[in-house]
């Protein structure tokens, strides 16, 4: 437990002075590893480590709380205000239809996600559209059909296999259906399948996507660095939505993410329902990353 | 780390990142590099040059010896049960060897070989399924695969999808069936057709919902009760992006069902899915096939030497 450890480091002081270099950095190694356990990158973790120890050094040690709850503190804070800005909603496009396009890799919960999102933005008083992009996975229609009818919401199929084809036509047809959201369903890929990436920029052109979001598994490790910062150079992104934050994973992915493409992680899923989506409060995905 | 001029704690220190960036674990990380460095004492090794390569040999060795571990059933304790077995089954469970050469000479087990594949949600099960049938098949197996996904969406057109293209016949439900029922029906029906291989897809779930581990364990036991040593592998497949999560997926997998082996699937990514290597060390789980992609083809037989060169390529 990060607290019994800090409390290790800093029994010797014993509430008055200020926090020494020595004691902080011996604390520091102990939050390093934390966020290691966590899955915060190791480059992020350095970042953060450097830019945190500044700041607690010559920290003058308070008599109500211990010098290591002291230490927490600081990086608690440190951690809330870098995952950033609580609730950052979906922007609604100024004309609709508002175009959600979910992008990330293989197996992340993107289908699940946008019948979630189908649920949430209905309740808000939207009329929205999923729309099936992805038309390589085996029986990925199917699923969609079926998360979709849970909502429920109308999904649009179109025809042939080419994904930008099915992501224009639905477009075009959104406006003259009433729809105003459509929510965009692609397929996994890697974000190193140029072929695939190239796809996706595509889909862009044809569409103009209101909203870009990422779809990141919670559990990723260390890899999560790489991935965003591939989608986030090839394609821009504009939000982030972690999943399957209903386990024990620490959830660390949202800070390395958060540091290297500076965009918002809007909601976090948290269960196989389509009612299974909270919005992201730093403060929760703080605490959680600590342990 | 070519520039070095010494053996040093910047070295180490430069080594434990390579390791750490690779999802290998701090703890894990740490055992191991102190373990290089008792090599190097003990073996006066002085060209830094020398400490990558013992670095790997380390890493290689961690990842044999877990599979040597489960082909070596005198090594467990006498007496001791897997957890979800009940007192009445699986005498013989303990005897199958799991190298893929054993597939084929499963005339000593007689029956056919049952496979279990588990794993959190979306790590690739279902796929991994479709491709070990057609890597079976083209080995002259006959092969069947079994729908005990009755819970997600589409779950077992999905299976009927890789069932086609590998050859082989499903045996499946109706959406919410029992899946412990549907494992039964399916071994019993591999039993009555002569099939050599039954493959069991699972539905994904979270390791830290008990009631679902649960689920898994009765559909054990009742596969046990049906053919005695049944299943003669439970396969976690594990997502190669996966953290340090994938531990904690490693050990309570193990804990409830008693694993033979783990698939490390979507290693044709960026990540290089070094957890396996502290579930090797903690747990002596070995893994058996890598998965590299989404084709048919795209499944190879875990090889612990390139694997352990490929973490320093
Ligand atoms: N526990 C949990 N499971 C989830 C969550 N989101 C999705 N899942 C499950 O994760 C698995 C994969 O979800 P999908 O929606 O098929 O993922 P995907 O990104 O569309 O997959 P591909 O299209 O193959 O890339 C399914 O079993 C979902 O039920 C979540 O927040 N929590
Ligand atoms: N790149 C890559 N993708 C893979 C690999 N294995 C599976 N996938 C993809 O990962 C996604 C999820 O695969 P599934 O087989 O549905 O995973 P699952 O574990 O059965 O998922 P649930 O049943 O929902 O828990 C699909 O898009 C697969 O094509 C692999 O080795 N490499
Ligand atoms: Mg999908
Ligand atoms: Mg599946």
């Amino acid at each position: 437990d990060l607290t019994e450890k800090l409390g290790d480091v800093f029994r010797r002081l014993r509430g008055y002075g200020r926090l020494s270099e020595k004691d902080v950095r011996a604390a520091m190694r102990e939050i390093r590893i934390a966020l290691l356990e966590a899955d915060v990158n190791y480059r992020v973790v350095k970042d953060f480590i450097d830019s945190v120890q500044s700041e607690a050094v010559g920290e003058r040690v308070t008599k109500s709380v211990s010098p290591g709850y002291q230490v927490i503190k600081i990086v608690h804070d440190e951690l809330v205000s870098l995952l950033g800005g609580e609730g950052e909603r979906i922007g609604f496009a100024a004309s609709p239809p508002t175009v959600i396009m979910l992008v990330g890799l293989q197996g992340c919960g993107k289908t699940t996600l946008a019948a979630k999102l189908a649920h949430r933005l209905k309740k808000a008083g939207k009329r929205p559209l999923l729309v099936a992009c992805d038309t390589r996975r085996p029986a990925a229609r199917e699923q969609l059909a079926i998360v979709a009818d849970q909502v429920p919401a109308p999904v649009f199929f179109g025809d042939g296999t080419d994904a930008v084809e099915v992501a224009a036509s639905a477009v075009k047809g959104a406006r003259e259906q009433g729809r105003d959201l459509l929510i965009l369903d692609t397929g996994g890929r890697l974000h190193i399948d140029d072929e695939l990436m190239d796809e996706l920029a595509r889909m862009k052109d044809a569409v103009h996507p209101t909203e870009i979001c990422l779809v990141a598994d919670g559990m990723t490790g260390q890899d999560a660095v790489q991935v965003a910062k591939e989608f986030d150079d090839r394609l821009g992104i504009d939000g982030v939505i972690l999943t399957k934050l209903d386990g024990d994973a620490r959830g660390g992915a949202a800070l390395s993410i958060r540091a290297v493409t500076g965009r918002p992680i809007k909601f976090v899923g948290v269960g196989e329902k389509v009612g299974d989506l909270e919005e992201f409060i730093p403060e929760r995905m703080a605490s959680r990353i600590l342990g | 780390l070519r520039g070095r001029a010494r053996i040093d704690d910047d070295l180490f220190e430069e080594l434990g990142e390579i390791l750490i960036s690779a999802d290998v674990g701090v703890a894990a990380s740490e055992r191991i590099l102190d373990r290089v460095k008792s090599r190097v004492r003990s073996n006066g090794v002085d060209d830094p040059g020398e400490i990558p390569r013992l670095l790997q040999e380390e890493i290689e060795e961690i990842l044999e010896a877990a599979s040597r571990r489960l082909t070596a059933p005198e090594k467990r304790p006498p007496g001791e049960r897997p957890r979800w077995e009940r007192p009445e089954a699986g005498e013989g469970a303990d005897e199958v060897p799991v190298t893929e050469a054993s597939m084929a000479a499963k005339e000593g087990t007689g029956g056919p070989r049952v496979m279990m594949v588990v794993g959190v949600n979306g790590t690739g099960k279902t796929t991994t399924i479709g491709k070990l049938a057609k890597r079976y098949v083209d080995e002259g197996q006959r092969v069947l695969v079994a729908a005990c996904d009755t819970y997600r969406a589409a779950a077992a057109e999905q299976l009927q999808i890789w069932a086609d293209r590998a050859g082989v016949e499903m045996v499946g439900s109706h959406s919410g069936a029992d899946p412990a029922s549907v494992a039964y029906d399916a071994l019993s029906s591999t039993v009555a057709r002569g099939g050599d291989v039954l493959l069991i897809d699972t539905a994904g779930r979270l390791h830290t919902r008990t009631p679902l581990m649960e689920e898994l364990r009765k559909m054990k036991r009742v596969l046990a009760r049906l053919h005695p040593g049944a299943p003669h592998d439970t396969l976690l497949v594990l997502d190669a992006t996966t953290g340090q999560n994938g531990l904690s997926q490693c050990r309570l997998f193990h804990e409830a069902l008693d694993l033979t082996g783990i698939v490390l699937a979507k290693l044709d990514g960026t990540a290089r899915g070094g957890i396996v290597i502290a579930a090797a060390e903690e747990l002596g789980i070995p893994v058996r096939y890598v998965g590299t992609g989404e084709t048919i083809a795209d499944i190879a037989e875990f090889d612990p030497r390139s694997f352990a060169a490929a973490l320093f390529s």
